[in-house]
């Protein structure tokens, strides 16, 4: 990626890492689409022979040969069977049955987690600079598991059962599958056990924002990612004939519309169809766009289908404007032809003057990059949100990640929109969604794991969150949701955004082993056969006289659920939650101070103890936070951060509230 | 018509492998052969689970599920990417 690493302080990674070679012996392991291997991202130069003890394979097949892995690239495979049983053979004239990505999506994945550095990179002269990978370092395996028509969960079991027997460390999954008991949950199982064999596993928490209750997989042995912006943007404007100017953004790099202003017309208007206003593929009238500026709306059909329909009717160029669905967010594509994305806001003014004047004119322009733009981080609207509907006593998503207009690798085999008819091949392309920001925190895991190889999968996920920040430089209300205008809350972001100049010394970390999350198990009242689904522990019955808590977890976030009191009784109930922590930053003072914010009501925090001190690595020191709130409508939330600081450490945990 | 098959993950319980199959892959393949004759194993999971996945009509699944060292029978879900 371009911008991202100097957006997350990578651009200092000596003081990162400090020698030149740790991290060369991590590997990440990618399922997803597959892998273009001749992309200068997976250039292997500088690169020792593989880590010792590495069982992976470059799996042979169409247009793939084993001698397409390399010292960087080390692993490819592909996985079809459960794909090809389901939905018949592979069509070898749309996608290819080898590990050789067709689509893009895995290779813009997998060099966004540990793609090699490659110097003027841009898409169509759009986000140039070198671009890299979060862990260049680190090496690559390619597990195929995705296909035209989507991921088969007997694939993605065998692609993680064979990653975990390679070799594999980390474990980046760009995909989701709704939301379901972790037994029933093949990600979920799959993940448990690699994260037992110590292989952290980074999912993307879905795109299904701004909606509540939105996240996939939300195990909490899994790293779960939401995504937010860049401070980089693709400014296009559209100026009517009006002379009022509203701004968007494009990544379109073709021949300009002409100086003078076009007729514009909306779509809607242009059309016999129902839903007209939408481009689908044969709606317009041609004779009512050509030449013409056409205004279509965001929905059902991809945004860069769109802008072919448009152009295939004889259109000049088009706007494509956000609905209430998409709010002010701005994702930039490559069109076929001059277009500008712009927000619901200024959709809808233009739209007002379209179809208020007689003979409306507009042109567009456009700004290229523009990079530094404030605030940023802000919360993409599609990212998925909580509360965690499986277990809301669980805080998901973990974190978030830039996951906006993200420059990465591309294939070879589609053009930058993925239409067949673009005929425009390229080395990178720009693209969006948790898909994006999950391989981001996947690469900056593999680099934690490269300074710190005795962490656990837990303790790195600790380290990067506790880290996260959740406020802009000098504080001013905390990061922003794009999909409100307004703050975010820990339901968006987690325990913030990524911060892994901070990850790589957290000072303490919340720490968890396989058999913690087994005692997480038997609080959810699995039974035995749940628990040896998940766990492949055989006859594993939960201690009847143990009491097990999921507020036990030794997570390193809160989520705290409390009961609406029914009838006239309006008491205080009280919740506490207990954490052990581990010193990794050697003896230190560390004292905690906490901040709630609750609309209704005040939530009373106390910790025992307040003050924790540690005289060397390794040490364990334990605490619990007793939370009292006083009854609140049912569906009531409120939020707040819990910090333990030595002075030098900020080990933070975000908090939040829910009545029910 | 014969009955539509759907994949299965088939989750077992490695330790309860009976002693006269010598590897885990011919209890599997016996397990399946029980409830079905033409049933072909997709896979065999060995690292993050145990067990294996088959298409199997839904007749033969509930019968996979009643054999004893049968943790689950899960049918096949379709993730998307994000």
């Amino acid at each position: 990626t371009t911008r991202t690493p100097e957006f997350l302080g990578l651009d200092k990674s000596d003081d990162l890492v400090p020698q030149a070679n740790t991290g060369s012996d991590v590997v990440v392991g990618v399922l997803d689409t597959g892998v273009w291997p001749e992309r200068k991202s997976f250039d292997d130069t500088g690169f020792g022979p593989v880590p010792a003890g590495w069982k992976g394979a470059c799996e042979e097949g169409k247009d793939f040969k084993a001698t397409d892995c390399n010292r960087k690239l080390i692993g490819a495979r592909f996985f079809s069977k459960g794909y090809e049983a389901s939905m018949g053979p592979i069509d070898e004239t749309r996608e290819l049955r080898s590990p050789r990505d067709s689509d893009g999506h895995g290779t813009h994945t997998s060099t966004t987690a540990a793609g090699s550095a490659v110097t003027d990179a841009s898409l169509l002269g759009f986000a140039a600079g070198t671009a890299r990978g979060m862990a260049t370092r680190a090496r690559v395996a390619a597990y195929k598991v995705c296909w035209v028509g989507g991921c088969f969960s007997s694939d993605i079991l065998a692609a993680i059962d064979r990653a975990v027997d390679d070799g594999c460390h980390v474990l980046s999954l760009s995909l989701g599958g709704g939301m379901s008991d972790y037994y029933r949950d093949s990600v979920a199982i799959g993940a448990f056990n690699a994260m037992e064999k110590g292989v952290l596993v980074s999912c993307s928490a879905g795109n299904s924002g701004p909606s509540a209750s939105s996240l996939s997989n939300v195990a909490p042995w899994i790293t779960t990612v939401g995504a937010g912006t860049l401070d980089r943007d693709f400014p296009a404007y559209v100026v009517l004939g009006n002379g009022k100017n509203y701004s968007g953004v494009s990544l379109y790099s073709g021949k300009p519309l002409p100086s003078s202003p076009l007729p514009i017309v909306y779509a809607g208007n242009a059309s016999n169809a129902t839903g007209g206003n939408l481009c689908m593929p044969g709606t317009l009238m041609p004779e009512k766009v050509a030449g013409k500026i056409v205004l279509c709306e965001r929905g059902i059909s991809p945004r860069v289908q769109k802008g072919y329909v448009v152009r295939d009717a004889g259109g000049a160029g088009m706007i494509l404007a956000n609905t209430d669905a998409n709010g002010e967010e701005l994702v930039a594509d490559a069109h076929l032809l001059p277009a500008n994305g712009v927000g619901e806001k200024a959709g809808d003014a233009i739209k007002r003057y379209l179809l208020s004047e007689m003979s409306p004119t507009a042109t567009i322009v456009f700004g290229g990059t523009k990079v530094g733009v404030r605030p940023s981080p802000v919360v993409a609207a599609f990212s998925s949100r909580g509360p965690n509907v499986v277990t809301p006593e669980i805080l998901k998503p973990d974190l978030i990640a830039p996951g906006v207009n993200i420059l990465a690798g591309w294939t070879g085999a589609v053009g930058p929109t993925g239409l067949s008819v673009d005929s425009r091949r390229v080395e990178f392309s720009i693209i969006s969604g948790t898909s994006m920001s999950c391989p981001h925190v996947s690469g900056l895991a593999a680099l934690l794991k490269g300074a710190h190889p005795d962490w656990s999968p837990a303790a790195i996920r600790s380290a990067l969150m506790t880290t996260a920040y959740a406020d802009y430089p000098g504080g001013n209300g905390g990061l922003l949701d794009v999909a409100t205008g307004k703050a975010a809350t820990p339901f968006d972001y987690g325990a913030g955004h990524v911060d892994p100049r901070r990850g790589m010394d957290p000072g303490l970390v919340y720490d968890l082993t396989a058999d913690d999350y087994i005692d997480f198990l038997c609080a959810l009242n699995y039974t035995s056969l749940q628990i040896a689904a998940v766990a492949k522990r055989t006859n594993y019955t939960c201690d009847r006289k143990r009491t097990y808590a999921v507020s036990g977890l030794n997570y390193p976030s809160f989520a705290v659920a409390f009961e609406t009191a029914s009838g006239d009784r309006v008491g205080v109930a009280t919740v506490k939650h207990t954490r052990t922590m581990t010193s990794v930053g050697g003896p230190g003072t560390y004292k905690a101070t906490v901040a709630t914010a609750v609309t209704g009501g005040e939530v009373k925090v106390a910790v025992e103890p307040a003050e924790l001190s540690f005289t060397k690595v390794g040490e364990k020191q334990s605490y619990t936070v007793s939370f009292s709130a006083p009854s609140l409508p049912s569906g009531s939330s409120g939020f707040g951060r819990l910090e333990w600081s030595d002075g030098k450490h900020v080990v933070a945990s975000p908090i939040a509230f829910t009545w029910t | 018509g014969e009955e539509k098959r759907q994949t299965y993950i088939v989750h077992m319980a490695k330790s309860r492998r009976p002693s006269t199959f010598a590897e885990h892959g011919h209890w599997y393949d016996a397990s399946l052969r029980s409830v079905s004759s033409s049933a072909e194993i997709l896979y065999s999971y060995d690292t993050v689970a145990h067990g294996f996945s088959a298409r199997l009509t839904t007749a033969e699944a509930q019968a996979l599920e009643s054999l004893d060292g049968v943790l689950s029978v899960l049918p096949e879900v379709r993730y998307e990417l994000h």
